[in-house]
């Protein structure tokens, strides 16, 4: 039976049965789609498996990568400018060679919409890392800049497109170092407002970021004009 | 000659029974986030000859049923999925990824003989 178990792990995508400690939070598009899944099968309704309508991209498997980094400096008093510092990773090892990536969404979520904290207007960067030995604990030396978004407060989860990053970190695992992630406060810092830009900075080191990966296996996925021939 | 009436009664032919997996009966609750099992169904039940155009058979098992009527030592045709639907499941793996994945050929719809 154990081996027969095993034979149908593998079926499953999975080396070994996994056992984790506690489950991780499902993201409301996870349980939409599979709802909608359940739904459509419970009432019969054909369904193309290889196709998320969601989300508008092909693919048979979706992903929520939790984020492995770690902050740099948070809920301290804030230096200089710099409200938040994270080194984000995201280890895409699960992802097999025979499945071609369509989607990666990075989400970072900044805490509940409330309009009870209007606190200062941030600004936020994403560089990617591209120097090693960034696991020493020291500030990694940011690369290449290509996020800069302002971030009016209050905000909930913001989404970036991380296609092209994450296939390249696919392709190239040795390349995949992490993103740099820092939040900083815009403009001229007010002595008055200190208050309430510690109390900001303090709610962002409670910062959550996934990456959401979407995948095909084109084992299981016949191209749409085969299917329609 | 005559083919002989089957023995089995209507009950006793092939048809889907019902069957629901239940993920902690296999100690997968552990990993399976959602769903907690899925109604699974089985084949089982005769396939005579007499019924095989009846009972949704393919050709092949109307000729292998013909063959055992001439040579017993033929099996007769089995009854087996027919039908089958997918299924998603949500899991967690060992890297604490959230995985949603779809299963084709999870669920026993309908059932013939083949």
């Amino acid at each position: 039976f154990q081996f027969q178990e095993h034979v149908f792990l593998q079926f499953l995508g999975l080396d070994k049965m996994p056992s984790p400690q506690k489950f991780q939070p499902v993201p409301h598009i996870m349980k939409k789609i599979f709802q909608d899944r359940e739904a459509a099968a419970t009432t019969g309704v054909s369904q193309d498996l290889c196709f998320v309508k969601e989300l508008g991209v092909r693919g048979n498997i979706l992903r929520l990568l939790p984020d492995q980094g770690f902050f740099l400096y948070s809920n301290n008093l804030p230096k200089d400018s710099s409200c938040l510092q994270k080194l984000l990773y995201f280890n895409l090892s699960a992802v097999k060679d025979t499945e071609q990536l369509t989607m990666a969404l990075l989400g970072l979520d900044l805490g509940p919409n409330t309009y009870y904290n209007l606190g200062p207007e941030l600004e936020l960067a994403l560089c990617l890392v591209q120097e090693p030995h960034v696991w020493s604990r020291s500030i990694p030396k940011p690369g290449k800049m290509f996020v800069l978004q302002s971030v009016p407060w209050p905000q909930g989860i913001l989404y970036f497109n991380l296609l092209d990053v994450a296939k390249v970190w696919n392709n190239n695992p040795q390349k995949n170092l992490g993103l740099f992630l820092e939040i900083l406060v815009k403009g001229d810092r007010d002595p008055g407002v200190n208050f309430q830009l510690e109390a900001t900075c303090a709610r962002l080191s409670r910062l959550h970021a996934s990456l959401l990966v979407v995948t095909l296996n084109p084992e299981q996925c016949h191209s749409s004009s085969r299917r329609r021939r | 000659a005559a083919i002989p009436a089957p023995n089995a009664s209507c009950k006793n032919l092939c048809h889907p029974h019902q069957l629901f997996i239940n993920f902690r009966d296999l100690g997968w609750h552990k990993w399976i986030i959602a769903p907690r099992g899925f109604m699974a169904n089985y084949c089982h039940g005769h396939c005579p000859f007499s019924m095989t155009t009846a009972l949704n058979s393919s050709n092949y098992a109307f000729m292998q049923a013909l063959m055992h009527v001439v040579d017993p030592t033929i099996p007769q045709a089995v009854c087996i999925p027919t039908k089958l639907s997918p299924i998603s499941m949500l899991y967690q793996d060992n890297d604490d990824n959230v995985i949603l994945r779809h299963y084709e050929d999870m669920v026993v719809d309908e059932c013939g003989c083949g």
